[in-house]
């Protein structure tokens, strides 16, 4: 593993520390775009089913049952613990216009027409649009809580460094993945605006507010 | 479930 893929990881892990810790303490879920929580764990769900099939290392084991086991956990604090903190009007992005296009792309566009690798691919496709409800969300209230951009930033970040990751492969492995790099480099993108606003905003100590 | 079926990253 390079130095991009362990500490992408670990800020993915940090990003989903984050946001439970952040519910947990507060106990409220405002903010949160409880549906993009409901396709991370979809995502976590779908892609790592070879789990039962495939032992590849105690690492990649532990950290696909921490990722599924928070996000799960995510989930029930959302609808369940603190449902009467989550802000439902204004987390009103349709997914089925995620998942549905997403779904016929995984059956169209995959490596291998099989159940678990369509899956996989299905997983790829949507984690890369994912985040678009909290996004929206966050569009559409016009702010969000710091903590909330320090949770969205790790995640972003993720990305990014998978990237560096995916480029390091191709020249030290020969190894590349078209599928994961393509869904990865959307992922990036949509976060790039939300970058700038941190970088700009958030570092500088002020509250992520958009202009009216 | 595919036998052959093995990814590394997460």
């Amino acid at each position: 593993m390079n130095i991009f893929r362990g500490i992408a990881d670990f800020s993915h892990l940090a990003a989903i520390i984050i946001l439970l810790h952040k519910i947990w303490k507060s106990r409220s879920c405002a903010g949160i775009s409880g549906k993009s929580q409901i396709l991370f764990a979809i995502v976590f769900t779908t892609r790592y089913l070879d789990l039962l099939t495939s032992f590849i290392s105690l690492y990649n084991t532990s950290m696909k049952v921490i990722y599924i086991s928070c996000s799960y956990a995510t989930v029930y604090l959302i609808y369940m613990k603190f449902r009467a903190t989550y802000d439902g009007n204004h987390d009103s992005f349709r997914v089925e216009f995620l998942v549905v296009p997403v779904g016929g792309l995984a059956v169209l566009i995959n490596h291998d027409f099989a159940l678990l690798e369509i899956l996989w691919t299905f997983s790829i496709y949507l984690e890369s649009v994912a985040i678009l409800p909290q996004l929206f969300m966050i569009s559409k209230t016009g702010e969000a809580e710091t903590i909330t951009t320090h949770y969205l930033f790790c995640l972003g970040l993720y990305r990014a460094l998978y990237l560096f990751n995916w480029i390091w492969r191709f020249y030290f492995e020969g190894f590349f993945d078209m599928i994961a790099i393509v869904a990865g480099l959307v992922q990036t993108v949509l976060y790039c605006d939300f970058f700038y606003l941190y970088v700009t905003k958030v570092l500088k100590g002020k509250k992520l507010s958009l202009p009216a | 479930l595919d036998d052959d079926f093995e990814k590394d990253e997460l």
